[in-house]
């Protein structure tokens, strides 16, 4: 009874506002997939265009990879990081050790955002949740579609903390951190992060 | 499952921002554990998209260095945030390993130390339960035998919280301090934010790991997560 004792981690931890990086908005909806009607889908998208963007990525080193894993590697793998100008991302479903029908599952999601950006292998995606169980691809679709055709992006603080909320699965608290540094020169630029996890974390990424 | 985003409006070489993640996550999100267990899932992505106005960041640019630091450090926070959202926990614990033969040995042991359930669990019932650690560092499967010298060995529980006294001498020179304070002990464990320090003297390596305590609320949270 001394060791247990309840601490309200969502106010200490989450911040109240933020400073995001220039050309990038974001979007978050809840689509159904999660039992309890919370946020669970949720997309970064690059708008700059003075110049091609880059991205990168560690994956698990896990044997049984999820689908995402796969196809955002081999995303990654033909554009050798170039171009890439999306993230989507679901919870509440990992389209984990699924076999051939969650790698279409997770192209389909990446293929729904490539559209919409006009863009070819432009897209990575994500998946958090229970393992073993497909996407449900019908609410999945609808809310990728939603989220363009309604144009939910923005650029605020709360845009990019309700995309923090939508990855969450058992997390009490969404995380996301922000900062702005100064290079050598003067020029400013911002990271601004997000993450999510609470449990099966031992990550061994590469 | 670990997800992680670091979205960054610099313009960046992609091999460059390759190295900048991994270099980042070798010394931040791979360096936590909640539960000692990996997901099918764990990914962290990086976008750079270039959006300030300077020349493309590339592995031999001045300010490479630099930034490659810097988003060391955030990822650092972020990844402290999952541990410190570590589910059911109640403290938030740093492993530091120092003085240590070379590096891979060092972050073996932290890691071994915060996967330990026994060092957990001591950590929530507010045990000063030295053995326990102890017993983690010598099943560490470690690299180079040389690396842990029982002789030399060094373990405390440090407050982080700027307190006087600081520190817990658990292990001096491999000689387990058998008349603890006690009560020195409960307030040190009694922290929400804690650190174990580790000292082989055996080298100069230096290994980080961030972890949690382990509670009841874990097994609950753990028992019907598919249903």
């Amino acid at each position: 009874n001394n060791a247990s004792k309840v601490i309200d981690k969502y106010s200490l931890y989450v911040p109240k506002d933020g400073v995001f990086p220039k050309g990038f908005q974001v979007a978050s909806t809840a689509t159904g997939v999660k039992k309890n009607g919370s946020l669970d889908l949720g997309i970064i998208k690059n708008i700059n265009t003075s110049r091609p963007s880059n991205a990168a990525a560690v994956f698990t080193t896990n044997k049984f990879k999820a689908a995402p894993v796969l196809v955002s590697k081999k995303v990654l793998e033909v554009t050798s990081g170039k171009g890439i100008n999306a993230i989507v991302i679901n919870s509440g479903c990992a389209n984990a050790v699924t076999g051939d029908v969650g790698l279409k599952d997770a192209n389909e999601m990446i293929n729904l955002v490539n559209e919409n950006m006009k863009n070819k292998d432009s897209t990575l995606v994500m998946s958090t949740g229970v393992i073993g169980q497909r996407l449900q691809m019908d609410k999945i679709s609808k809310g990728i579609k939603d989220i363009f055709s309604q144009d939910k992006f923005g650029d605020d603080f709360n845009s990019w903390l309700n995309v923090a909320k939508s990855i969450c699965t058992t997390d009490t608290f969404p995380k996301i951190v922000s900062s702005k540094f100064k290079l050598p020169d003067g020029k400013e630029y911002t990271l601004t992060g997000m993450a999510k996890g609470a449990g099966m974390i031992c990550p061994n990424m590469a | 499952t670990l997800l992680g985003y670091i979205i960054t409006d610099l313009p960046i070489e992609s091999k460059a921002l390759q190295q900048m993640l991994r270099y980042a996550t070798n010394r931040s999100f791979n360096c936590i554990s909640v539960d000692g267990d990996m997901s099918t899932n764990d990914t962290i992505s990086m976008i750079a998209n270039g959006a300030i106005d300077i020349p493309e960041i590339t592995i031999s640019s001045a300010e490479y260095q630099q930034i490659q630091s810097q988003v060391t450090a955030f990822a650092q926070q972020l990844a402290q945030l999952v541990v410190r959202d570590g589910e059911g926990s109640t403290k938030f614990v740093t492993i530091n390993v120092n003085n240590s033969l070379n590096f891979e040995d060092a972050n073996k042991i932290a890691k071994t130390i915060s996967n330990s359930m026994l060092v957990k669990t001591a950590l929530y019932g507010q045990d000063a339960n030295w053995g326990r650690i102890l017993c983690a560092i010598g099943y560490t499967e470690l690299t180079d035998l040389k690396s842990l010298d029982i002789n030399k060995i060094n373990v405390s529980f440090v407050a982080t919280d700027n307190s006087e006294p600081n520190e817990l001498k658990l292990i001096v020179n491999g000689v387990p301090q058998l008349d603890i304070d006690e009560t020195f002990a409960s307030k040190l464990l009694s922290l929400d934010d804690l650190e174990i320090s580790i000292n082989l003297g055996t080298g100069k390596e230096t290994a980080k790991f961030w972890t949690c305590d382990l509670s009841h609320e874990y097994v609950t949270i753990n028992g019907d997560y598919r249903s």
